[in-house]
């Protein structure tokens, strides 16, 4: 019977040795049929990715140039795969995003190039490739990792669009602030309506589980303040295009309302350090829109206060918010075809777009900063519930 | 920082879209 001997962690030079035959096995096992929310949620984030690298190392140990690139090849082509089977899995797809971006930057850290080897280690720096200099294809998984984000961001979307309305403009958490007395006849049929209408705390807790699934799978801390930023612009494209359409939206109340649901939103940024994100900003346009149902509609300095504070806001759009305002108590009236026209005469010289509604499919350009692992790879073990036993650990 | 002993040899990548199209005709090859 043959004895496993335990070699030390030294022993091991961080490579992965399989069989060329072996290789559609390895794509099976670690991509297509990997459960990220099963066996992957108890493995170090980027693992996959780690495990594949050492897989190329090994071939590039060999100098085999044709097994180096049919594992990319096959590594590139069953990552797309996966995600197309599993096209609206946040889970999947966020764990593919890391784990792709972990990938590539394995590909710069080990790739022998100065400026990626600033902060290894030595015994990393033993680990570079010694053959094969792979920089056109850590452009094709640069490219891939793009489609990946978009394909994430238009799956968030697709879970936060049904909740963005109804959490954002139309449930009121402020009590009493409508101008509709709570009585208790109403208080009983907004409870009902209540039921499965989805709330600002649907929104935070969809936040939060986006949010601790991307932190889960390791995604890079600079890669997740892009998501956000782009969650939050969705957010606040969407409410401001229906406030835009819905004279029902147009009071000082909602203004209130959007301004509390705002600040929670920040809260949440803050909550988890994401405040230097450039998600705020996003929210601008919103917030312009929300002080501009509060603020006072009568005078000429009045009328110099709004342009100068409606920056973010086109004129289109800060017209159509002063037709729309619709007083929901007698302590407000409507804002006089005069006062629109004093604003229209002193934001003519802007020459902003026409644009009424925002483009909430826009996608932000998303980049990929190089991240370097202080992980050794000569220290990584395979877990058996991978099934990837015909891995050897060289 | 060690110093590369000899330079490597790049090796040519097909992009993305290329490597989508031999996969597409790999699958249809199957039966």
């Amino acid at each position: 019977r043959p004895v496993n001997i335990p070699r030390k962690e030294k022993d091991f030079q961080g490579m992965l040795e399989y069989k060329k035959d072996d290789e559609l096995k390895l794509i099976k096992n670690l991509i297509l049929e990997l459960k990220p929310r099963g066996v992957a949620v108890n493995l170090i984030p980027g693992l996959p990715a780690y495990i594949l690298f050492m897989c190329v190392r090994h071939a590039d140990y060999l100098n085999d140039d044709q097994k180096v690139r049919s594992l990319l090849t096959s590594t590139i082509n069953g990552i797309k795969k996966v995600l197309k089977k599993r096209s609206d899995d946040f889970e999947a797809v966020s764990f593919w995003l890391s784990n792709t971006c972990r990938f590539l930057h394995c590909l710069k850290q080990y790739s022998g190039e100065e400026g990626f080897m600033k902060h290894n280690t030595p015994r990393q720096n033993e680990h570079c490739l010694t053959n094969f200099d792979l920089a056109e294809y850590r452009q094709v998984l640069s490219d891939l990792a793009i489609q990946i984000y978009q394909q994430l961001v238009r799956v968030l979307e697709n879970i936060l669009q049904p909740m963005i309305v109804s959490g954002m403009l139309e449930h009121e958490t402020i009590q009493g602030v409508s101008g509709v007395k709570p009585t208790g006849l109403r208080k009983r049929t907004s409870s009902i309506a209540d039921e499965g209408t989805y709330t600002l705390d649907s929104i935070i807790r969809q936040h939060n589980t986006f949010y601790s699934i991307m932190c889960q799978h390791g995604m890079d801390p600079e890669l997740m303040k892009q998501v956000v930023k782009q969650m939050f612009y969705i957010i606040g494209a969407v409410t401001l295009n229906n406030l835009l359409l819905r004279k029902d939206m147009c009071s000082w109340s909602k203004g209130m309302q959007i301004r509390y649901n705002v600040s929670q939103l920040e809260e949440w940024l803050r909550d988890k350090n994401l405040m230097n994100s450039g998600a705020k900003e996003t929210l601008e346009p919103l917030i312009q829109a929300a002080q501009l149902l509060q603020v006072k509609k009568k005078t000429d300095e009045d009328a110099e206060a709004i342009c100068s504070m409606c920056n973010a806001l086109t004129t289109a759009q800060i017209v159509k918010v002063l037709n729309l305002y619709t007083p929901v108590n007698e302590f407000e009236e409507r804002v006089s075809v005069s006062f629109i026209r004093t604003i229209q005469m002193r934001l003519r010289d802007r020459n902003d777009s026409p644009q009424l509604l925002m483009d909430a499919k826009h996608i932000f350009p998303v980049t990929f900063p190089f991240n370097p692992s202080s992980l050794a790879l000569e220290t990584i073990q395979i877990p058996s519930s991978l099934n990837l036993g015909f891995l050897t650990r060289v | 920082t060690t110093t590369r002993q000899r330079p490597r040899v790049l090796l040519k990548a097909p992009t993305l879209a290329e490597m989508e199209e031999m996969n597409i005709s790999e699958e249809e090859e199957s039966p």
